[in-house]
């Protein structure tokens, strides 16, 4: 996955996303495919979550999967969710724990689910999101409704071990942009979409960011890659949320 | 072809993409009970969750040569099925009477992040 959270020269905050799954469950030879990302592609569905009549929030989900990956809360923030994997804290544990009746750490897709409908506020949905106890490591990436706000925080299973905040971030405060790897760290060689993320998102410059631009970067090779299932583009402000379904055609990277 | 081996310069010219791959929008109301508030939203993409299921438990199939590991993992997560919180617990409920899938390869599903963490 790749998330970009983006601020455009009058203030305006982009949040973004390519949500990409299917990694070695299963190779399709003759399309030359992953079997579970093409799958995935057509469940794909928008949903407006109403309470008395009024849009609480919006998310983009696989049909029959009830938790949070890609959603906006219009006027208060925006949220996306990429895989982490760490050896230390594995979701291993945790899952052993929860079968055998200590059941105190919460399943991913659960927890955010309850941020998007409980927490009214980005300050509240950073509380949620930093201090509650986990059944696997994650990484959120967190956007708010006023300049400068925007985090991303490094989840392991019990808190979060860093929360990188876009005006701490060095060179470009403008954006941030997390692939799968703790951005403290250099990305696997042979999955590095963060450099080529960034070089897209520096020759596009900060005046020019907005739906488009991004939608470009999210579309660049790497970054765009056989495993990309949609693009969810979100503005919090004005609560735009648009979804696509991505595909790429080759020649094209296996991931 | 893994992303080292490619230098394709940043893209200008994908916005708009077709109308074609715009994702269709559903409401959900929260005012609804939970085991029907999904109904219709999973009405439409059973045959595709079902599919998608099937690929699954192919590829584990295939790759432990049997599938009584997947159908053992499905049955232990139904017996789990009843320590879920709610309202997520009765809204996969609703989703596996809606689409017939039975209800431990609903829980699979909605605990995939971890489930391919482990």
């Amino acid at each position: 996955c790749t998330s970009v959270l983006a601020e455009d020269s009058k203030g305006v905050l982009y949040h973004a996303r390519n949500l990409d799954f299917g990694l070695f469950f299963g190779w399709d030879k003759a399309k030359k495919t992953w079997l579970v990302t093409e799958y995935l592609r057509p469940t794909i569905v928008n949903i407006r979550f109403k309470k008395s009549g009024q849009t609480v929030f919006m998310s983009t989900h696989f049909a029959g999967y009830v938790g949070i990956l890609t959603a906006l809360k219009p006027g208060r923030f925006s949220l996306t969710v990429n895989s982490r994997n760490s050896l230390d804290g594995s979701s291993t544990l945790g899952i052993i724990e929860w079968i055998l009746g200590k059941r105190d750490a919460v399943w991913m897709g659960f927890l955010t689910r309850r941020v998007m409908e409980t927490a009214d506020s980005y300050a509240q949905a950073k509380q949620m999101l930093t201090g509650t106890k986990m059944l696997a490591p994650a990484y959120f990436i967190l956007g708010g409704n006023s300049t400068m706000q925007g985090c991303i925080i490094t989840r392991s299973r019990n808190a979060a071990i860093d929360v990188w905040e876009r005006s701490a971030a060095a060179n470009h405060t403008w954006y941030l942009l997390q692939t799968n790897y703790d951005h403290w760290k250099p990305p696997f060689v042979l999955d590095d979409r963060r450099t080529p993320g960034n070089k897209c998102m520096m020759a596009k410059g900060q005046a020019s960011m907005g739906f488009k631009e991004i939608f470009n970067v999210l579309s660049s090779i790497p970054v765009l890659n056989k495993l990309t299932t949609y693009t969810a583009l979100m503005r919090v402000d004005t609560g735009e949320y648009h979804s696509y379904r991505q595909t790429c055609k080759d020649p094209c990277p296996i991931w | 072809f893994v992303p080292a081996q490619f230098t394709q310069e940043c893209r200008s010219d994908t916005y708009p993409p077709p109308s074609s791959s715009e994702v269709e929008w559903f409401d959900v109301s929260l005012d609804e009970a939970p085991i029907i508030r999904w109904r219709h939203v999973v009405a439409r993409r059973q045959s595709q969750i079902r599919d998608l299921l099937l690929q699954f438990k192919n590829f584990i199939r295939q790759l432990t040569g049997s599938s009584v590991y997947f159908n053992l993992v499905a049955r232990s997560l139904t017996l789990i099925a009843p320590t879920v919180p709610q309202p997520y617990q009765d809204e996969m409920v609703g989703i596996s009477t809606v689409t017939g899938i039975p209800l431990g390869e609903i829980l699979l599903y909605n605990i995939f992040y971890e489930a391919t963490n482990l």
